[in-house]
């Protein structure tokens, strides 16, 4: 297997973000890095995985990845 | 459907609102002019009425505004977010941000700001995402040209608001759920081993590696193929589909439309100009022949000879028996025909010419 290219590096932090953004995952440092079946990470995966009719990994496989790339509205914020 | 988490409402059905400032992308009338379509969308489905307002507070304030714009969501650059909205309440709630780091277009370049402006007023009126992809409150960013509630968002809106008053409904399109017993299809192909099933703008794929149905639009794969196909067949030899639709057709290898397309069938296919359109298509590997289906007749072509078989039409009760006299959609898969015609689909053995399973049309997609 190759090294852990750029591109891979820049995915688990667009996945971190994307959580925090959108699924108010909590970030407390490298949760992607250390994430195990349980992990909030794999819960707001799975979460995101179902709305969007994904298959329900729990992992930011391809088809996760290319979902969470495509732009998209923000947080509908709550006005308090 | 999804309302916003406490099912935050206006209280009043005349709402103002006031363009805080212009996008420098476009010229100032054709912001206002995709602000106020966007915002007839939804009053044209509720008892909802916005009025603009050119000074002071207004109910949903709307804004171009860069990164950090000092509310609790800064944007991100190009890209990613492209706006956002605050649900109905006092102060910032029901007000529109658009991130003027995007390019804001009138056409179907990135991004259209008429159908970001309907998703994000849906917002401004109390709706959370969608779960529905057709639906414009859909999270992602998609856009074929026309902007226009689904019937999802309808649903949602007049969950909150109540229906308009006003007699002359607008069509709100249903986005085609696989699972339906009333799910019938405009065409039917094989293509590369796998089955799409195309329905008004979405095409629904299935692979026997992957058990879930996936539902998109057309567009994603052929961006300038028309909604609603007639009629679709793979010639597999030459790796091709063809999409029928009226008179025109298109040819696609993989993602790409070839060049020269459309093309119409008459130069092509030597159809006489009687024929206006066809309801379905399907080639044989084996023999190079494909059949035509046009109303209660079908035709025979050549793909080898690039010629219409001598003696065609014939009718298709004839020579399909028990297949009737107009079919909706057809494709072959393992030797057999399966044709299909409303909500029904029929298991056809063409070496036997008989039926041999009766099935829903649906009955491929694991319900």
């Amino acid at each position: 297997f190759p090294a852990a290219s750029k591109t891979q590096e820049q995915d688990v932090e667009m996945v971190q973000k994307y959580l925090e953004n959108y699924y108010n995952l909590k970030n407390d440092g490298d949760q992607i890095e250390r994430q195990k079946k349980s992990s909030p990470v794999v819960e707001k995966l799975k979460q995101m995985q179902e709305f969007f009719g994904l298959k329900i990994t729990g992992k930011p496989d391809a088809e996760t990845l290319n979902v969470m790339k495509q732009p998209r509205c923000g947080v509908p914020d709550m006005a308090q | 459907f999804v309302l916003t988490d406490g099912n935050p409402r206006w209280e009043k059905t005349h709402l103002t609102y006031r363009i805080e400032n212009y996008t420098p992308d476009l010229p100032q009338a054709d912001v206002d002019s995709a602000i106020e379509k966007a915002f007839q969308l939804w009053s044209d489905v509720t008892p909802l009425k916005f009025t603009k307002v050119f000074e002071d507070q207004a109910d949903i304030m709307i804004s171009f505004v860069w990164g950090d714009h000092r509310d609790n969501s800064p944007f991100d650059g190009p890209g990613g977010n492209l706006a956002h909205a605050f649900q109905p309440g006092p102060g910032i709630g029901g007000d529109v941000h658009f991130d003027e780091d995007e390019g804001w277009t009138n056409n179907l370049r990135n991004y259209n700001l008429y159908r970001v402006a309907a998703h994000e007023l849906g917002h401004s009126l109390g709706l959370s995402h969608s779960t529905d992809i057709g639906a414009l409150m859909y999270p992602n960013y998609f856009f074929t040209g026309d902007v226009q509630l689904s019937q999802d968002d309808v649903n949602g809106i007049q969950a909150i608001y109540g229906p308009s008053s006003n007699p002359n409904k607008p069509i709100a399109p249903q986005t085609p759920q696989a699972c339906d017993s009333k799910l019938t299809f405009d065409a039917i192909t094989t293509i590369r081993g796998e089955v799409m099933f195309f329905k008004d703008k979405f095409y629904m794929r299935i692979n026997p590696f992957y058990p879930e149905v996936e539902l998109n639009f057309i567009s994603v794969f052929w961006p300038h193929l028309p909604n609603t196909l007639e009629a679709a067949y793979e010639v597999a030899n030459r790796d091709e589909i063809r999409f029928f639709k009226g008179s025109k057709y298109w040819a696609a290898r993989g993602q790409n439309v070839l060049r020269g397309y459309p093309k119409d069938i008459y130069t092509s296919f030597g159809f006489p100009k009687t024929v206006k359109n066809i309801d379905a298509a399907v080639s044989e590997e084996d023999t190079g022949k494909t059949y035509f289906f046009v109303a209660n007749k079908y035709w025979r072509y050549d793909e080898y000879k690039r010629s219409m078989d001598a003696g065609y039409p014939k009718i298709i009760a004839h020579d399909f028996p028990g297949i009737g006299h107009k079919v909706d959609a057809v494709f072959k898969k393992d030797g057999f025909f399966y044709f299909f015609q409303g909500t029904r689909q029929y298991k056809y053995d063409p070496k036997n010419r008989r039926i041999l399973t009766l099935l829903k049309a649906n009955s491929w997609f694991n319900c």
